[in-house]
């Protein structure tokens, strides 16, 4: 299972589609301070089923949605798309034998998220456990936050042994 | 449950223990349970020892010796268990020059020993020159991002002052 | 006591918005005591209206502009009541250099407008260019610190990978 | 009342007396990770009259001397002195009119430390007392230890507002 693909559309500050590939080895992400690169990455545990709002520097999870500046209206929906190779055929059997899969994420105020794989409806429990099952969840130990490596230096020994449960 | 998370500990002990031999050369380090018998109510102590000094917590090393020490951490639970993708964003922020060298030569240990995909997001031109590509995030319209793809040279040109 | 607090509070926010209007040319911030009337008991909130958004709190931005904004609160308090001495270590690791020129003209400005002897502790080239002297502190024996005064190209050469 | 000098012997990686100027403006302080900046000014707040081993990075006040490495033995004493122009004639009256104030102080393992200014011992508490009067504590909000911008952002609201107490 490799993700290969993210695209996002409304997402905090990605309110035009964008659409970005992941490639092998290590992708560098650069900018100025507020251009939108942790965006990028929230958008990504976002998908990934993510539940904690606060975790996305949000109130709530309809904070995500772009919200308008002095020169565009908000908006109302915001979705993002992350597309899986799957030709080593390990992603979980019950999503079949694609060798593709795109899990999607739309969030509309008012309604709150759907998910979708390959297009056909699904519960948010079927997103965090197709990760869960590639130890890969949106809380998973490899997805650094900003700030979180200060976190782990000053957390509490009782608050650093979840990251041990996180990956075990 | 907690056997699992006993034997998850000793090999996350195992590669931390290697990490940090590696980064700081002729330092000792190692992670300890402590304050329970049961794994699920035990707290995380990291105790190093740095190259000639004696054993303390992480909390007596400096700054910048703390983040690439913890880092280590997130490496070792890496190893562990390694996910497709890892997403680091600005764990090189407190590093001066020769540690963010040590981070890059770790990193790319992690891209060796794995097929993970990695994604890191820096401000520091050194950890950019060592990426095997760069995605450049812009606001050419205010509060509105855009990413393309850059080279080094623009990349540059990106983070240094507007 | 409450009304000394009370008091301080309108000066320090008075600076507050200054220096957020200076710095981020545009926007808007102010302070605000929550959650009780007593100002003993009472939280304190940042606002903040970035050039061009809407007004949300302080956890809204992002880590660079969380930064600064942070810091001209910490200047804003050092103005209602300047220290002789003003010391801040490596506030500057999470600024782009366009932020990093920001927050070097502010501190500036805290030199013009107070007797306060400043030290700053930094690994950023930028800023060790408008400091008025520099010290280098080394451990050519491992383990034991000394300082010495260094010009910026010395202190350039610090920095870089050993 | 301005701060002139600062002499430190024993104090953390500062095993060898070290004497450093602090002129006007803006002094700059580089050098590479873990080489002793941070414990600089750790030994500035700590001849002010610290009192919290924590906020130092210690586990006991005696973990600020000189613990020794494979070459040079521990110490079992540290020293700091903040030596200041008084010129101005604005330091507490108590301390005469001396137009410089050296304020020392002094821990001994097992013993606990002595504090003096101009060579006369003293408490503690008159130490703290001088330092506060010219709104300059060692815990003094001008003060800024390294992480502690992060913890002031990721501060609850209750405990920012004792930034604000400090400088009333
Ligand atoms: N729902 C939203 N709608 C529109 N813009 C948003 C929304 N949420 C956040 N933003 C904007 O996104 C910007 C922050 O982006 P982000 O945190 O990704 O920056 P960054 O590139 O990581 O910067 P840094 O280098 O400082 O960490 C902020 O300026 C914020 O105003
Ligand atoms: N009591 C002590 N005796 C001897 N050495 C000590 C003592 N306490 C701390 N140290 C050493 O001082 C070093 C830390 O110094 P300091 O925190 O000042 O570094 P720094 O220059 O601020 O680095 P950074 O840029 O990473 O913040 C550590 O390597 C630590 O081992
Ligand atoms: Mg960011
Ligand atoms: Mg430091």
């Amino acid at each position: 299972m490799r993700f290969v693909r993210l695209r996002i559309a409304g997402f905090k500050s990605f309110v035009n589609p964008v659409e970005a590939p992941i490639d092998e080895g290590v992708t560098g992400i650069v900018g100025p301070n507020g251009c939108g690169k942790s965006n990028f990455l929230e958008a990504l545990r976002w998908v990934m089923g993510a539940t904690s709002a606060k975790a996305m520097r949000a109130g709530g999870m309809e904070d995500v949605i772009f919200s308008g500046t002095t020169e565009r209206p908000a908006r109302n929906h915001a979705e993002v798309t992350l597309v899986i190779d799957n030709s080593d055929g390990l992603a979980p059997s019950r999503l079949g034998r694609d060798t593709v899969i795109e899990v999607s994420r739309r969030i509309t105020r008012g309604q709150g998220s759907t998910y979708r794989i390959n297009g056909r409806e699904t519960r948010a429990r079927d997103v965090q456990l197709l990760f869960a099952d590639a130890s890969s969840g949106a809380n998973s130990p490899a997805l650094v936050r900003q700030g979180q490596i200060n976190e782990l230096i000053a957390a509490k020994p009782e608050n650093r042994r979840r990251v041990l449960e996180e990956a075990a | 449950g907690r056997a699992r998370l006993r034997e998850a500990f000793e090999v996350i002990d195992g590669h931390f223990r290697n990490l940090f031999q590696t980064l700081f050369e002729g330092g000792e380090a190692h992670l300890a349970l402590v304050d329970s018998e049961d794994p699920l109510e035990a707290g995380l102590e990291i105790n190093v020892s740095p190259p000639g000094k004696k054993l303390g917590s992480l909390s007596l090393m400096s700054g910048g010796e703390q983040a690439l020490t913890a880092t280590a951490l997130i490496f070792a639970v890496f190893l562990s268990n390694p996910a497709p993708l890892c997403a680091l964003d600005e764990v090189d922020a407190p590093l001066d020059d020769a540690n963010v060298d040590r981070f890059c030569r770790m990193l790319a240990e992690m891209r060796r020993l794995t097929d993970t995909r990695f994604v890191v997001i820096t401000h520091n031109p050194v950890t950019m020159s060592r990426m095997d590509r760069l995605y450049g995030v812009t606001m050419a319209e205010r509060g509105v991002s855009q990413i393309v793809s850059v080279d080094l040279q623009e990349a540059e040109r990106m983070i240094a002052a507007e």
